[in-house]
């Protein structure tokens, strides 16, 4: 159980991210933020928590408690929605299940 | 060394990456996660039940409540900008774990940023280890810790690593001004699903998207309501006492152990709920209870049925974990400590138990009532007396 949960942690680690959401014209207005996971890196793909883009949202969170409302395109947020990722450095694990720290451009056997 | 903080520490010994700008590509909820919700939680008697990252003396509006629960079910898929540093970046291999494919009680590991983007240094994955303590559909829960920030963590299995099991809804849950500590979790599945059909639809120039998307592990199947759990769970009962309820344990067909304080005062008559296969509700009645001065806060319910089809547990021997009997409250902050539980070693309990099993006779139970001076003073938390130092004239 102990190398398969260091393998799990590890695993877990290089998904996550942290991601901010901030109006561009208004820095000073504050920022929002949220924990979120790594789909794909390369197209860089994150799923993270919808609840930092209601101040964004055009028609108001009201657009969010619509019964046939399951998916809202990216420009039902305003223009203005600045947004960061941010996620620890890569460290790519081989095939023996060890980690190359810092070495960037390492992938997995196949990602 | 002063106060002043210095340069941020590296993670690990490396440090951060910039942040990335990105654009959001769509939000998406998981309808079948929102009606699960909105049934366990949206009738009056969830009035009591908040979700907010705020603890229960923030006021927060009516409005802010609102919202927060409209977005408690919501996701959103972002697109990172490619860097021109790092051409070619890839990290390990991720799937998506089927819905119900991960069992209750398989253990799970959140990974997080507790308050956000709030010093990364210091909270950019944080992992925290618990076990997928309950299901009901795409809605999960677990008693792994999450804290404020944390919505949209990755859950994942232990094992094979880099199994999404779900994302983090909402982090904190508290009901009656307590914090419960279960997280609330909706399962990765559907989500991706939900990504893969919203793509076709909102953005088929990105339709192409869907093929880097993690794959689903296991094979789906239709879920029950609940998922069952390990059979011995069934021996767990719900004890109601008027307007108080707790749990219990059947330790014979028509025997419930369970404590003092979830039955209290004159009532004698409780509702224990047991939940099999099926829902079964049966009427009991406290046959003792110890006192209040008792340091164990233990009560006996003998139910007017049977309750078949539990595997009614083997007490152990020689093992001292027994019933919770009651968690922690701080009486001059008014906190409550639910995750610090004093137990009754059932080995305790045992003799009295198969006394009263056998005879009828209650005369074991009542020597709880006359608890020695040491485990008096554990129950009051208080420290054990020295001896008193002999005079020596």
């Amino acid at each position: 159980m102990g190398r398969q949960w260091r393998l799990a942690m590890r695993a877990a680690e290089q998904a996550g991210c942290v991601v901010s959401a901030s109006r561009a014209k208004q820095p000073e207005a504050g920022s929002w933020s949220c924990s979120g996971v790594i789909l794909s890196r390369n197209p860089g793909l994150v799923l993270c928590h919808g609840g930092i883009f209601l101040p964004f949202l055009r028609a108001g969170s009201e657009t969010l408690a619509t019964a046939e409302a399951i998916f809202l395109p990216g420009d039902s947020c305003g223009d203005d929605l600045r947004l960061q990722v941010q996620w620890a450095p890569t460290a790519a694990v081989g095939s023996n299940g060890l980690v190359d720290q810092g070495r960037p451009g390492l992938c997995t056997p196949q990602c | 060394a002063g106060l002043e903080p210095g340069p941020p520490a590296p993670l690990h010994g490396r440090s951060l990456q910039t942040p990335r700008r990105a654009e959001l590509l769509l939000l998406l909820s998981c309808p079948d996660f929102r009606a699960h919700f909105e049934r366990l939680f949206g009738d009056e008697e969830a009035e009591q039940w908040r979700f907010a990252s705020v603890a229960p003396d923030y006021e927060a509006s009516e409005d802010e409540e609102e919202d927060q629960l409209r977005a408690l079910g919501w996701f959103a898929l972002l697109r990172v900008r490619p860097s021109l540093e790092v051409a070619e970046e890839r990290g390990p291999a991720m799937a998506v774990a089927s819905l119900g494919t991960v069992p209750k009680g398989a253990p799970l590991l959140a990974c997080g940023s507790p308050f956000g983007a709030f010093c990364p240094d210091i909270f950019l994955n944080t992992l925290s280890r618990g076990v997928l303590s309950n299901a009901a559909g795409p809605l999960l829960l677990t008693d792994a810790r999450c804290l404020p920030g944390s919505e949209g963590s990755g859950v994942f299995a232990a094992g094979p690593p880099g199994i999404l099991v779900a994302l983090v809804a909402a982090p904190l849950c508290w009901k009656a001004r307590e914090w419960v500590g279960l997280t609330l979790l909706c399962a990765a599945a559907p989500l991706i699903r939900a990504v893969r059909t919203a793509l076709g639809h909102l953005r088929p120039a990105d339709a192409a998207l869907a093929a880097v998307l993690p794959p689903e592990l296991g094979t789906p199947r239709v879920l029950p309501l609940r998922s069952p759990g390990p059979p011995w769970a069934a021996a767990a009962v719900l004890v109601e006492c008027g307007a108080v309820w707790g749990s219990g344990v059947a330790v014979a067909p028509h025997l419930v152990l369970t404590c003092r304080h979830v039955v209290p005062g004159e009532e004698s008559r409780v509702l224990v709920r047991c939940d099999t296969t099926e829902s079964v509700t049966i009427w009991g009645r406290v046959v003792f209870a110890t006192q209040e001065t008792s340091p164990y806060d233990v009560a006996v319910v003998s139910l007017e049925e049977a309750l078949d089809g539990i595997p009614i547990p083997v007490p152990t021997k020689h093992f001292n974990e027994g019933i919770i009997a009651s968690n922690t409250r701080d009486n001059t902050t008014g906190a409550t400590y639910p995750h610090l539980n004093f137990s009754i070693p059932i080995t305790l309990l045992q003799p009295a138990l198969r006394r009263y099993s056998e005879t009828g006779d209650l005369g074991g139970f009542q020597e709880l009532d006359y608890a020695t001076e040491p485990i008096q003073v554990v129950w009051r938390l208080q420290r054990p007396l020295n001896e008193v130092p002999r005079s020596k004239l």
